[in-house]
């Protein structure tokens, strides 16, 4: 799948 | 969370806490960008909005929480209650040439084609160069007060600190994305002149002016 962005970081 | 994300979101927020007060306690904005602190708020406001959508921890909320009023509130400062000290003569940089090529590429790189995803993207790129204003107007100036530079420091610090945290999640947990990645190196090496400056110069107890 395509990637994830990363939504845990500030 | 490594220690490397922590400190340098620690960082980060002493950063704006620097200038929030510098602000405040001289009762002047003098050689502060106001068009910085604006593609900050912009940043934070585009990157921030799955506050809305997404629970994530209660650290990661209140920290957006913190980092987008703290970003209005310094806009505020500048552009109403401390309008007249603003040095809008040498703050000339012109955002479009930032803005527009900045959201242009969020529409072309970006993991993933839905709006709240473009929007995430465009705070990226732009967060990488927010700061060109600002070292823009010191460059025009010559000079910059010792506190406006432990701001840029801490700002700085900050994106280096976040690209070891990367490099940790690559390790530790096979974790990479490459926008993230790409553009704080491109923020990061923005800094390094910045860095020098500072090392020899401010750490040493002398003021930042750059030769005429």
């Amino acid at each position: 799948g395509p990637q994830k962005s990363t939504k845990d970081e500030l | 969370m490594n220690v490397f994300r922590l400190t340098g979101d620690l960082s980060h927020l002493a950063a704006i806490i620097i200038l929030l007060l510098k602000i405040w306690k001289s009762r002047s904005c003098a050689g502060i960008s106001g068009k910085s602190q604006i593609l900050f708020a912009l940043v934070f406001t585009t990157r921030y909005l799955d506050l809305l959508t997404s629970f994530i921890s209660l650290y990661n909320t209140s920290m957006k929480i913190i980092y987008v009023g703290c970003a209005y509130a310094t806009v505020y400062l500048i552009y109403a209650k401390f309008r007249a000290t603003y040095d809008g003569n040498h703050d000339t940089f012109r955002v479009e040439f930032l803005v527009v090529p900045v959201g242009g590429l969020a529409f072309l790189v970006n993991h993933d084609f839905s709006p709240l995803e473009i929007l995430w993207t465009f705070s990226i790129y732009l967060e990488s160069v927010a700061i060109l204003p600002q070292l823009f107007m010191i460059s025009k100036t010559g000079e910059a007060e010792t506190i406006t530079t432990h701001y840029l420091f801490c700002l700085g610090v900050y994106r280096a600190l976040y690209l070891f945290n990367w490099i940790w999640r690559f390790y530790f947990e096979g974790f990479f994305d490459m926008i993230a990645i790409v553009a704080g190196v491109v923020q990061t090496i923005l800094y390094c002149d910045f860095f020098y400056l500072y090392i020899t110069k401010v750490l040493k107890g002398k003021k930042l002016s750059l030769p005429a």
